[in-house]
């Protein structure tokens, strides 16, 4: 699969923009969070684009930033 | 409670759902 650019959002609707980071997203938040990969990436989605595109380069950033949206995650729904 | 239902949760495959962008 090749990566994503900006580029490659910047055609799409903003709509479909979310669509297309989600579907990259979800399957790497699926390795490290099955049960809650659906909400996680919900939450992902609403950073800025380019921030999720950096965040896809760098598995560091974008596994810090799935820890911190959990334990957002976690807090609300106690 | 709508608080319940944020997130919106992500369904690979189906149309997104939530916020367009920020």
């Amino acid at each position: 699969q090749e990566p994503l650019t900006a580029s490659m959002l910047a055609a799409a609707p903003p709509q479909e923009q979310k669509q297309m980071l989600g579907e990259r997203l979800y399957p790497l938040i699926l390795a490290m969070h099955p049960s809650l990969a659906g909400k996680i990436t919900g939450m992902l989605l609403e950073i800025d684009n380019s921030e999720l595109l950096l965040l896809l380069e760098s598995p560091e950033s974008l596994h810090s930033k799935i820890e911190e949206a959990v334990a957002v995650l976690q807090a609300h729904q106690i | 409670s709508s608080s319940v239902n944020w997130p919106p949760e992500f369904r690979p495959g189906e149309p997104w759902k939530g916020y367009p962008n920020i």
